[in-house]
């Protein structure tokens, strides 16, 4: 259960400030998959950062599974987050020191798994994302899209209960694309909470709602 | 002119060698548009990087403008590079400590001119991907959008003779989508040679010819 109260967000530089979101009310059940919409800049990769705890609000409340996170510190969100959450990031943010193996292992050794039980997973993962054969690579031995593939990897792998993810699809051809949108279904069927940034109206045909932003506020919501 | 023979590219690694390009035979002529697409991991962005003389081929020929360059040094094919050919990178490969006005005016700086006429040049391209408002930013001020903007912003500002475009609107909402390959055609109208690789059929439909790779080979041509 995920709900945000007068949300603002203002990003301040020497030269510039940019508010980013102003006053977001959402509310998100346990269970649904929510797709998030608009225009490039609206403000959707600064909102899900903060609902994942990568952010903080400038101002506003955030309950995420009914605690007040928004004045919490790094420290507690880290927890709260690696116990709770996959994040696919916009632009990956795999480790380029780690191979794809030890990319998409990471969560599970927060998680204090046997190695035996990690090694599974991991494969598991690698299989349902179809980039088992590029284990031994590095990020940067793998193409735009199977770097993608192993940053959605590396977000389920531990089955979390909620699935945060910013554009997954955005460098994949429509059949990889397809398969990532049937993965993350087929989680939410299972009880994952599902929050995705899209600009494919192929993809948020997913979802169970969507919200439209624009210029940091939302616009509306359309409840499929 | 542009005209690869056998063209083959092999990835080498401790662990592995991938076939990345399988005698590819292709011939793109001044002033086409042509599209690239395939599946993920197929071999489109390893074609482009080559094409854009970023890269050299393991085995075969390339001829650029009619010289044969498959043999050329970093040097000789730099030198070609800046003087013809734009880029637009699959992960942008924006400079994090330059902000968005010397991202874009960088290729202008190799082609001395005078800092009055770039100043116009980078205003004028940076208006037509609407973003001059962020010209004072960095690279991770921006949100993924707007650093494919810039992006495409820089890779058109000199007017070059070749556009190589790799998913230039794999970030992009449809509209300001729409506006990037407007802005592409209205280039190759005006005699700009453009290869573009997409996974997105409605950015393909602006081209006159698609070319389709799979695993590292020409599946087929489509003429438009
Ligand atoms: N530096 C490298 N070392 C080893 N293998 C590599 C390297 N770069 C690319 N490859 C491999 O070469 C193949 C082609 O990669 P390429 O980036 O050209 O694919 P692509 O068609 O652009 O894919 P996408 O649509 O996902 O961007 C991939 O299987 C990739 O794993
Ligand atoms: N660190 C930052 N400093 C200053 N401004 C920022 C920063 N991060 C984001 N912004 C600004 O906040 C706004 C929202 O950015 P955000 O990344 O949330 O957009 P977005 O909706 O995800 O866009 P896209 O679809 O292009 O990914 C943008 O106008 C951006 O320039
Ligand atoms: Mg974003
Ligand atoms: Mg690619």
């Amino acid at each position: 259960m995920i709900k945000t109260v007068n949300l603002t967000k203002v990003f301040r530089t020497d030269e510039v400030e940019t508010t980013a979101l102003n006053n977001i009310n959402i509310e998100i059940k346990k269970g649904e998959f929510v797709a998030v919409m608009g225009p490039s800049g609206c403000g959707k990769s600064t909102l899900l950062n903060i609902l994942g705890l990568l952010d903080t609000p400038t101002k506003g409340d955030f309950y995420f599974l009914d605690e007040n996170v928004a004045g919490y510190s790094e420290r507690q969100r880290a927890r709260l987050r690696k116990h709770n959450i996959g994040f696919v990031f916009q632009n990956f943010n795999l480790i380029d020191q780690l191979n794809v193996f030890e990319n998409v292992e990471l969560p599970l050794i927060y998680l204090r798994m046997s190695a035996k039980e990690r090694k599974e997973k991991v494969h598991e993962a690698l299989e349902t994302m179809q980039i088992a054969h590029r284990v031994k690579h590095y990020p940067n031995q793998l193409s735009g899209g199977q770097q993608q593939r192993v940053a959605v990897a590396r977000a389920v792998v531990s089955k979390p209960h909620f699935i945060l993810a910013d554009e997954p699809t955005g460098n994949l051809d429509s059949k990889h694309g397809d398969e990532v949108m049937r993965l993350l279904s087929g989680l939410n069927e299972k009880g994952t909470t599902i929050i995705m940034v899209t600009h494919s109206q192929r993809d948020a045909e997913y979802s169970h709602r969507i919200i439209h932003l624009f210029d940091g506020q939302v616009l509306s919501e359309n409840v499929k």
